[in-house]
């Protein structure tokens, strides 16, 4: 199946999100 | 106590795959004390979002003194070479000059938990080991594909940024038992 690919900027993004509080 | 991750709530984003995080630290007076004895547990996580939240909470590696290691793994792969995902595989080992453990650690986690390698399921785990001189990253594989082994060996000079002339070593983990290094 379909990997789930992120890349470095995506998980910085992500770390800003409120649900990564 | 292991606890299994918790599935990704409702808006998080899931990754590939979960992950545990462990902690270990060289016992001072206990030498006899067996290597897994002296793994803690510290969380397992199945989304972007939950690893930033772990990882928010835990001290930074290169904020850390003494001999002591984090270990990030696959869920259901213990961080220890005699695991049947690591017995037959080795690691990249690269030296970091003081200084460096955090930002580097940081990069190759980002790098692993985001499926940048692609080498199928061939990806273990990483360990960051924070040192009295150099501090010590690598990252661990199931076989010892030398295809395999030199694609990784790419994506980690790609993902690390590391400094020129930064010494890189493969070892397979049999060679680190007989000459009796890292374990």
């Amino acid at each position: 199946g379909t990997r789930i690919v992120y890349d470095r900027s995506r998980l910085m993004q992500l770390r800003n999100s409120p649900l990564a509080k | 106590a292991f606890r299994p991750a918790p599935k990704p709530g409702e808006g998080e984003h899931p990754l590939q795959y979960n992950y545990a995080i462990w902690f270990s630290r060289r016992s001072q007076g206990n030498k006899s004390m067996r290597y897994d004895q002296n793994l803690k547990f510290i969380a397992s996580f199945a989304s972007v979002e939950q690893f930033w939240n772990i990882h928010s909470y835990i001290v930074r590696p290169g904020d850390m003194s003494g001999h002591v290691d984090y270990h990030l793994f696959k869920e259901g792969i213990r961080p220890m070479w005699e695991d049947d995902a690591n017995k037959h595989g080795g690691k990249w080992i690269i030296r970091l000059k003081k200084g460096l453990a955090s930002r580097c650690w940081e990069n190759l986690i980002l790098a692993m938990l985001g499926e940048q390698f692609m080498v199928g399921e061939e990806i273990c785990g990483a360990v960051i080991s924070i040192r009295f001189q150099d501090d010590i990253l690598s990252l661990w594989n199931r076989s010892n594909d030398q295809t395999i082994t030199s694609r990784i060996r790419d994506t980690l000079q790609r993902v690390l940024n590391l400094p020129p002339n930064t010494i890189m070593e493969y070892k397979a983990h049999t060679d680190s038992l007989k000459d009796n290094t890292s374990f």
